[in-house]
């Protein structure tokens, strides 16, 4: 690490882990994780993290987001001051069973559903916990993105559910948030047309033909509802016709950032991942032998197919409603699960802050005294559109990110006063 | 209207299926991982788990 020196920290400080966890509920499925303790303080709220795809692993969010390096050109580490361990205790695990260096010998250990997905997150939290007595009572908080959208409710109403059935170690669950997530498809798919033709992807004419898809989507996804099967395969092949022509007469757009073309097929280059994790010497340091690292998986993505347009927006009410805030951003830039479907779902959910949180004002999100977004709050609830973003926030504006979650577990993320002001009003 | 006359001419045959949107999500990061999941034949696989007490259902190492 060439820079780390500009760090403040020493290497003998780092508390950095890897692991390995033999996941109960299965067959011979080991699902490994990445632990990093916060480089402020031990009391730190423990926030875990989950990568979507689905399929993809969580070292990509570890190394291009908000982990506490990036890898140089020269498969060197640069340290990230962005870094989310800067202010938690910071979980990566790769999952579903299959991604990244989580793997099994019984492929009926492939999951296929949320059900699968949250029984083995949270019995892997319950081993973790075991393992780290100490950091049970601190704050506990579930982040993610994109196809996350669908594992960080399921992940949440499980924990909450061990919680009520004193199950285990009680994990002091704080809230989860979902960035750019996939959570309510009903909502966030009538909403693609609407956010291509506003930023001008698409031609009216396109509009209303692409449209027309939009109602027999909507029925295929109200028959999968949360528990259907062969009816979630079909609405996700009727649904994503609605995604496919957009991008069709979008030419090479980035749909993870509407900014950008892809180059190719290429998009980002996250090509240093698996040269830097393939690496001899970093495998043994990790401590996973001779486990090939499979930085997403076809087979994962193809095996969550039924489970694709299932809502998941069903269970967050309850959790609302028993206080366990939820954090939506997204940033503004980003197609494929776009602010406006997000802002949709999160204010058509049905909870007892509903009204309230519709007609709360949209206040700046401050950081260093410009806007780096526009919030929306109310009780537990709170939606942030960061501005100059595409899908990955912690990637794009990873200051701006940091700060959000320091705001966020601290309970001041509606606190709309800029700092100065604010010490100025105290004193 | 039927969906096949919704869907005609927009160009989208195998676009939508999800072997094809998998492989365009992986292929949009420029990543090529040699294998399509991990499973492996045979329970060790040399990993810190499989090296240690069978009894022990998590084993985690402090790395620098």
């Amino acid at each position: 690490m060439p820079n780390l020196a500009d760090s403040g920290v020493s290497v003998e400080d780092l508390g950095h882990h890897a692991g390995y966890y033999k996941i109960e509920h299965s067959y011979a499925a080991k699902m490994f994780y990445l632990f990093f303790e916060s480089r402020g303080s031990k009391k730190d709220p423990v926030v875990i993290w989950l990568t979507g795809g689905p399929g993809c692993s969580s070292e990509l969010a570890v190394f291009y987001e908000n982990g506490p390096f990036s890898i140089a050109d020269n498969l060197s580490l640069v340290w990230n001051q962005y870094g989310w361990d800067q202010a938690s205790n910071l979980l990566y695990v790769d999952q579903p069973t299959g991604t990244g260096f989580s793997y099994s010998s019984d492929k009926r250990d492939i999951r296929h559903n949320e059900y699968g997905v949250s029984n083995d997150l949270y019995d892997f939290l319950q081993a973790f916990f075991a393992e780290h007595p100490n950091l049970a009572k601190n704050d506990f908080y579930i982040t993610g993105e994109s196809y996350a959208g669908h594992y960080i409710p399921a992940f949440a109403a499980r924990v909450h559910r061990g919680n009520k059935a004193k199950e285990g170690i009680h994990i002091n669950l704080k809230g989860f948030a979902i960035g750019n997530g996939l959570t309510d498809p009903a909502i966030q798919y009538k909403a693609y047309t609407d956010y291509a033709l506003d930023m001008g992807i698409i031609t009216k004419t396109d509009y209303e033909r692409i449209n027309k898809v939009v109602g027999p989507c909507e029925v295929a996804i109200k028959l999968c509802g949360t528990d259907g099967t062969v009816s979630c395969m079909a609405s996700y092949f009727v649904c994503n016709i609605i995604f496919s022509s957009i991008i069709a007469r979008a030419g090479n757009i980035n749909y993870y950032d509407i900014r950008k073309q892809c180059v190719g097929s290429l998009c980002y280059d996250f090509s240093n991942l698996e040269k830097f994790l393939n690496q001899k010497s970093v495998r043994a340091s990790l401590g996973v032998g001779d486990i090939e690292f499979v930085s997403c998986s076809h087979t994962v993505y193809q095996a969550m197919l039924l489970d694709w347009m299932r809502n998941l927006e069903v269970g967050i009410p309850t959790l609302l409603e028993d206080g366990v805030k939820l954090l939506v951003y997204a940033g503004e830039y980003d197609l494929i699960c776009n602010w406006l479907g997000n802002s949709r779902w999160v204010h058509a959910m049905e909870w007892s802050g509903q009204k309230e949180f519709v007609a709360s004002p949209e206040v700046p999100f401050l950081v260093d005294d410009s806007e780096a977004g526009v919030l929306k709050s109310h009780g537990p609830l709170s939606f942030l559109k960061v501005h100059n973003a595409g899908h990955m926030v912690p990637m794009d504006q990873p200051k701006a990110a940091l700060e959000m979650l320091k705001r966020w577990t601290q309970g001041t993320l509606s606190e709309t006063v800029a700092e100065p002001e604010k010490l100025v009003a105290q004193m | 209207l039927s969906l096949a006359s919704l869907t005609d001419g927009l160009g989208l045959a195998r676009s939508s299926f999800p072997s094809v949107q998998a492989q365009s999500l992986i292929r949009a990061l420029n990543l090529f991982p040699d294998h399509d999941v991990n499973l492996i034949d045979g329970a060790d696989a040399g990993d810190s788990l499989s090296s240690a007490d069978p009894n022990k259902r998590l084993v985690e190492k402090r790395f620098t």
